[in-house]
This record gives C-alpha cells, structure tokens and sequence, in this order.
C-alpha cells in the first residue's frame, strides 16, 4: 500500500502543504498496478478492507474540526514552513507540549427552563491517555448575544465557573471574573485556565457549571441573555476543552495505526459475537 | 545502464546516482489516511537514494563503521555491501487528526520530512 501510494513527485518537489492541498496526479504505472493488486486481492482481505474503509470514512466525515484547532494547526504548519520558532505554542507557557486534544462540550440546555440560571458543559476526555503528561488546559466558551437582548445589556456582570462534582453533591467555585459590557454588540470567546483542575481528576468525564450575577446586586442573570444559549449554535461554537500534552516518548505514526487497528477489529469481534448469539438463539 | 554525470560525461560503471535527497510526494488521500487525517492532505516527505562508494564525501557525514564497510567493499565488493543511504536529519510537520474518540487533536510528528541524507 505504501509503495502504491507513496510516489516520488516526478522532477521538482510540488508545494501543497495547506489544507486545501489536493491529491497529486499518479503518473506512475507501476503504482497504479499495485493499486490495481491492492482492490483484487482476495475476497475474504478485499471485503475486510472495504468493512474497514467504510466504518473509518463514517467516522471521521461526521466529525467538523472547530475554528480554534483549525487556527492553531495552520498557524504552526505556516511557522514550521517558514523555519520560525515565533509560533502561539511555542511563545506560550505551554511550549512543552506537542499535542492539543480539542474536546466539545455534549451537554444541551433545558429547552423548558424558561430562566437559565446555571449552565454545564460536559466533556468526554477517556480518549485522554496516562502516558501523556498533561502540561495546559483551557475552557473556552463563545459569547455570542442575541439580537433582542443587546439593548438592555451593558453593565458589569461576575462570571463564576464551578466544578461539577455529581447528583446532591455542592459545586465547587474554580474561578470568578469580573465582566463588563462597553459595548451591546460586543461579543467573544471567554477562556478559563482549568489545568489544575483538571490535573487532580482522574475521572474520564469532566463537568463545569457557568453562573453569571449581576455586578451590582447579586441577582442571577439568565445566561441566554448575556449570549450563552445553546440554541442554533453550529458545532464550530460549541464550548470547547483545550489539553495541551507531551507525549513523553516519542511520538510514532504506528500508534495511531494500531488504534485504528485494534477498534476495527474490536467491531469486527462484536459483529462474530453477534453471529454467534443469532447461531445460539436458532 | 550507464548514467549521464553532471558535467554530461558518462560513466559506464555507475547505474545509481551519488547517494542524495530525492522528492518523495506523501499524499494521505491516496493512502486512505484522509479518513482521520485532517491536515495535510499531503505534504512533500523526501527520500534518500543512491550509492555510497568510495570515497565518501565528507557531506554524507559517514560513520566510522560506514567508512571501514565502504572501504571493504571497495577493495571486494563480495565480502561486504555498501554502506547505506539513509536520512540523517529529519524534521516534524504538524497534522490536524481525528482521534479514536471522534475529538480533534493537534500534534506535532517528529522525523518526519527528511532535511538531509548520509551513509551509514
């Protein structure tokens, strides 16, 4: 599969190293056999690998990168091409880390609850590995006011992040920040430091709750008026959880081949044990 | 086949070039790889290519070992074959992929573009 797929370019190096950098031409024969050799093997290996295809294709279509991973990969490739050691990662406390795991917020608002006075954000990080040492984490989550609410909205607002530690259990306050509205179309991403946080739980889901009080009297703010609602929002402007890591060995390609292999033979172990029950049952 | 050098002489003992840096076009497309790999869709890799016979350029940055096997094989090139060319230096390249739990992962992947090419 390689030697069909890796080509040498023919002549001078082809550029092409964006994101919309389109696959290359195959001009050469003997590839384009062992492609051919490749899809004509047997049944038994073609049919496994079209299943393996198929199952991987759905997987990673359904998946839409969010703006703040996509700006941080193309700011790094374009140092990288440049030969700089100017890029964000590199100037930022988190220069250690070698890898940013991106993971969206799955919780959704209350559509029955009327006045939105907390509001959580749920995170899956089991895909987070114990051999990576965590060296950053950042909530980040997208202020993005409605249209009727603008007028009324400028003032000072106390923004309060709590942990949530589980049913009738007390929320723990992480973090409190003052915000003040200038402006009533003003609007953006408010980023929380949760690393410590997140470095003393071992838990494979993650909680965090918003409160928002007005500056002056303490009185709960619905967070759909300050522009936090949920509803219509695209997945690019979900809440997201940044974890910087270091992987401390170096990193192979073949990891992320063997995961890919071990979950595309964990489905194909379900669908013989599901074949075995069918047999058992008749 | 003999080879042209670059001085458009040839030489009919040689069929491969001094060992170099050679294109090497990696597209994931046509891997099958895009199915996880987000960015970049391909990405120039390079590759090393040729003989190292003697003498060995002191650019190839030659090993001892590589030196002394060079040196056998030239004086009987049945008792021992050519040092190898391989990449001596390699730099990462930044890939945006999909980990197995569907979340975004940036990282950085060492040696994976080749910046020079040495006997060994």
């Amino acid at each position: 599969v390689e030697t069909a797929a890796l080509s040498p370019a023919p002549g001078s190096s082809s550029p092409g190293t964006g994101l919309s950098g389109g696959p290359g031409r195959h001009t050469d024969t003997r590839a384009s056999k062992l492609l051919l050799v490749k899809e004509n093997g047997p049944p038994a290996a073609r049919s496994h690998h079209h299943h393996r295809r198929r199952r991987r294709r759905r997987r990673a279509h359904s998946v839409v990168p969010h703006h703040f991973m996509m700006s941080i990969y193309t700011a790094e490739s374009a140092a990288e091409r440049v030969g700089t050691n100017a890029s964000l990662l590199r100037a930022s406390s988190r220069s250690a880390a070698n890898a940013i795991t991106g993971f969206v917020d799955t919780a959704e608002d209350d559509a029955v609850d009327s006045h939105l006075k907390r509001q959580q954000y749920l995170f899956d990080v089991a895909a987070l590995s114990n051999k990576e040492e965590l060296v950053g984490a950042e909530l980040r989550l997208l202020r993005k006011t409605p249209e009727q609410f603008r007028p009324t909205l400028s003032g000072l607002y106390d923004l309060k992040l709590y942990s949530c530690l589980g049913e009738g259990q007390p929320s723990k306050l992480l973090q409190s920040r003052s915000l003040h509205i200038h402006q009533s179309d003003a609007q953006g991403w408010e980023v929380f430091d949760v690393w410590e946080t997140l470095r003393l739980s071992h838990s494979a889901q993650f909680c965090f709750e918003l409160k928002v009080t007005s500056g002056q009297g303490e009185r709960d703010i619905d967070l759909r008026q300050l522009g936090f609602g949920r509803k219509g929002r695209a997945s690019q402007e979900r809440a997201l959880l940044v974890v910087f890591t270091r992987t401390r060995r170096r990193e192979s390609l073949f990891s992320e081949m063997k995961e890919d292999i071990k979950s595309s033979e964990g489905s194909a172990g379900e669908l013989q044990l599901h074949a075995r029950r069918r047999r058992r049952r008749r | 086949s003999a080879f042209t050098s670059r001085h458009g002489k040839r030489h009919g003992r040689k069929s491969k070039s001094r060992c170099s840096k050679k294109p090497l076009h990696v597209n994931f497309k046509e891997l099958g790889w895009d199915d996880w790999i987000i960015a970049p869709l391909d990405y120039e890799a390079y590759h090393c290519e040729g003989v190292c016979d003697f003498p060995l350029r002191s650019h190839l940055e030659p090993t001892n070992h590589a030196i002394i096997q060079t040196l056998m094989n030239s004086m009987d090139p049945n008792s021992t074959p050519p040092s190898c060319c391989v990449p001596t230096k390699l730099s990462p390249i930044s890939i945006l992929y999909i980990d197995a739990g569907n979340n975004v992962v940036y990282k950085q992947y060492e040696d994976m573009v080749v910046e020079s090419c040495g006997c060994r």
